[in-house]
């Protein structure tokens, strides 16, 4: 994923 | 998306929602820290402040609407609504902000993954979100009479992140990425603060009385 682990949770 | 995460979310939106009802319907905020709310306000103000930078998906985009709208009109419900702030017990709710979260933005400027205004803010609102059931914690401890709502809203709250910390687990095993050590740590400090509470709801649900939280 592009985004970092806990940055595309809430 | 995993299972735990999904369920971690939608507990955490079940709370939100039963506290939004549960002011909205009986008009009350009796046992409600306003200082609590306050902070998750902030929490999810200072975790969202991507929403209209970085698009992840429409239903990540979605839920910090409704976590920002839902919280922002609890904190003007207690604070503004004429019948409901006159149930808010301000003499009992003394919590001082400032105790959270300067302790909290200081630890996010030294301790983080990346000195930027946005990860800084990102990780206080991790830390902070950690902390912000205090308040509320010490008001239940101090009225002493929890209404089921107010329970199971506190509860839903700690069972949202016990949730997120199993999702963390899971993705740690099954995708190449890493969680981060900063929002293992907070999650589990967070879990760990509800721990107590767990006990007596878990003590008065078996035995089927009134919860008491000792004082």
């Amino acid at each position: 994923a592009t985004t970092e682990s806990s940055k595309d949770e809430l | 998306m995993n299972i735990f995460r999904l369920a971690g979310d939608m507990t955490h939106l079940f709370s939100v929602l039963v506290l939004l009802l549960k002011i909205h319907t009986i008009k009350s905020c009796a046992g409600i820290s306003l200082k609590t709310q306050e902070l998750y306000a902030l929490v999810f103000t200072t975790r969202y402040l991507d929403i209209f930078t970085d698009f992840i998906s429409l239903y990540n985009t979605v839920m910090k609407l409704i976590f920002l709208g839902s919280s922002f009109s609890i904190v003007w419900y207690i604070r503004r609504h004429k019948i409901v702030r006159r149930s808010y017990d301000k003499d009992q709710d003394t919590f001082r902000h400032y105790f959270l979260v300067i302790p909290c933005l200081v630890l996010a400027v030294f301790i983080n993954h990346k000195f930027t205004f946005k990860e800084v803010m990102w990780t206080f609102s991790l830390y902070l979100e950690a902390v912000a059931i205090l308040p509320q914690l010490v008001l239940l401890q101090r009225t002493r009479n929890i209404d089921n709502l107010t329970g199971q809203y506190v509860f839903l709250l700690g069972a949202y992140r016990a949730l997120y910390i199993l999702n963390w687990i899971y993705r740690h095993f099954t995708e190449p990425h890493y969680v981060h050590w900063i929002t293992w740590i907070a999650g589990v400090v967070q879990t760990l603060l509800y721990a107590d509470f767990f006990y007596y709801y878990f003590q008065s649900w078996k035995n089927n009385e009134k919860l008491q939280l000792p004082a």
